[in-house]
């Protein structure tokens, strides 16, 4: 068990390193076992260094940072055992412009063998997706789901998240 | 390997009978706030055996059955079906479609069925062994996961290599 | 201090049925001391009903309507004392469209008394403020603070959160 | 009465002397992640006198001093100014505007100073109180106060009423 989870740390450390790397365009990051001799109940220490800044704690890295690097990491799993699908609910809320495209971009790569359900409020990441779902409640208190871009039928159009108005 | 179809009745805001069809690809949840995107999340986790009421938003299980609106009465049972493809015959089975069916009932007496037929949570979960499929971590990423993964005080990290060993 | 406190609970309280009322368009909400004999050491509880929908516990509301709650209170506090400013760090992030418009009208609604200042993501928001500050970091680590809009100078433009791109 | 600017010297990513500018209304404060928007808020709070260096996102009050890039050293103080138009002949003092400053050294040293003369943090709380200006809840709003606002376990909200009465 020791073995197994030490060779599984250690690929999780590798596709870390990579995931930040292109999801901050550069900087670095690591993950370490704070006591080397006992890793099936060591901390495990997250450090992380943004392109071009100096090494801070993870407290004192911004909100969008943060979830970055959270994202990183849980890909970094993600790619050890990649599951058939993968829900996100609304995880680039925290985001900029220019990281959602980055984490889209990630997020194609992957979604030939993982099928992905995002969860958003985000112009950018529903006109990049291939299929569109809108939920609303019309009569208060049920929800009802409507198909409203599918990958067969592509149709452009505004698409107003507050579809209640 | 991908999941088809999830069916939902009777399960939170879902008191007539929903289905919500799943494609390859990348998908797009959206509509207004408290229209019921997150629950759909809840019903996957459900239906994959979730126990902890805590990550279902609730404090006892019977919560997730519908509980009425303005206008409609509460229900007495909550079923969720996922219909998974079994295209590379990863799954331990000769059917070409896997269903899973959970089902609550306000007595506190709950049903699981595969491909109708009952049986316990066990055969369910050893079927998906090693598949990928289930309530990981990593295959369902919420916002407030963010704080938990890069907190020292919590367990999470710990768990999410865990579950990936 | 008893008097005191009772008599600020009860302002809090007609504010937040009213600021709840106007967010939700509808719907009803109150807070009560748990303990009424021992105001100063009680547990304050919140309850809150969307708009035809029936009464749940505030855990399984969903992230919106947790966090257009939150703001119901803080501003149903801010009106028993108004402050002469306030700074709003990513509110809005959970929020659909239909809300970020009447979260920024009750704002306009207070900013004759109150300068506030809205750090966003959000194009909404942007394109309702009287005045816009873009923050770059052209060099690694260092702020650089730009006006891009002031009231004095309306100016038409797109304006691209990700001014690093 | 109102804010009319904050300058900034050494403060988290702000090595150089930077003027904010701060007008009646509302001002939305936009950029990248990780740009310095937060630390704004940050700023504004320390030098109204905050000392939990918790909600200041640190684990000791140095690290708000300018820590240095990878192209730049860092520095030995922070300083932050706050500059306050009296107009309403609030604030008890015939100026018609009030400087608050706030400093930290290395060494652990720390000033304060109203109109450039060093004086006690309790002189400037003194002046403010019954003002509104100060870091209170209500004034400062985050992200993360939604959670913990609605959460049963923390004093958040018990310490908001608190605040306001
Ligand atoms: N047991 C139940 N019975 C009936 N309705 C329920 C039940 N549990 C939850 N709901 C409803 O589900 C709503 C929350 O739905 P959900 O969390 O999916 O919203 P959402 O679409 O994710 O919104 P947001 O964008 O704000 O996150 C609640 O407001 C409530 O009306
Ligand atoms: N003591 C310090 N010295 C130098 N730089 C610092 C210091 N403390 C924080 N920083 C910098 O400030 C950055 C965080 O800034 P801030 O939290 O204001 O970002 P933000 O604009 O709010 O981003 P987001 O949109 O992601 O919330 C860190 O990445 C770090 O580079
Ligand atoms: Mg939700
Ligand atoms: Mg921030």
């Amino acid at each position: 068990a020791k073995n197994l989870f030490l060779s599984t740390f250690e690929e999780v450390r590798k596709n870390f390193q990579q995931v930040f790397e292109e999801l901050f365009t550069g900087g670095q990051a690591d993950i370490r076992l704070l006591s080397e001799d006992d890793p099936l109940e060591s901390p495990i220490e997250i450090i992380a260094r943004p392109r071009g800044k100096k090494l801070l704690s993870i407290t004192q890295m911004s909100g969008g940072e943060r979830a970055l690097t959270a994202i990183s990491l849980l890909f970094a799993i993600y790619l050890v055992k990649p599951s058939p699908f993968c829900i996100l609910d609304e995880i680039d809320a925290p985001l900029d412009d220019a990281n959602i495209h980055r984490f889209l971009k990630i997020i194609k790569n992957f979604s030939d063998q993982t099928q992905f359900i995002i969860i958003t409020h985000n112009k950018i990441t529903m006109e990049a997706s291939d299929n569109l779902y809108g939920i609303t409640m019309e009569q208060p208190g049920i929800t009802k789901v409507v198909s409203v871009r599918f990958q067969e039928d592509v149709q452009e159009g505004v698409v107003d998240t507050s579809l209640d108005r | 390997m991908y999941l088809k179809r999830l069916e939902l009745l009777g399960f939170k805001s879902f008191p007539d009978k929903t289905v919500v069809k799943l494609t390859p690809g990348v998908t797009a949840v959206v509509g207004p706030n408290g229209c019921g995107k997150s629950n759909i999340l809840d019903a996957l986790r459900w239906v994959l055996g979730e126990q902890k009421v805590s990550l279902l938003r609730g404090s006892k299980m019977e919560e997730i059955i519908f509980n009425g609106t303005r206008d409609l009465k509460p229900l007495g049972m909550a079923e969720v079906t996922l219909v998974i493809q079994n295209n590379k015959g990863i799954l331990p089975t000769e059917y070409s479609e896997v269903q899973i069916t959970r089902r609550l009932f306000r007595s506190g007496e709950s049903e699981y069925l595969l491909n109708k037929v009952p049986c316990r949570l066990k055969d369910i979960t050893e079927m998906l062994m090693d598949t990928g499929i289930g309530a990981h971590v990593y295959s369902m990423i919420q916002q407030d996961m963010v704080d938990a993964i890069l907190s020292d005080r919590t367990d999470d990290r710990r768990f999410l290599f865990e579950e990936a060993a």
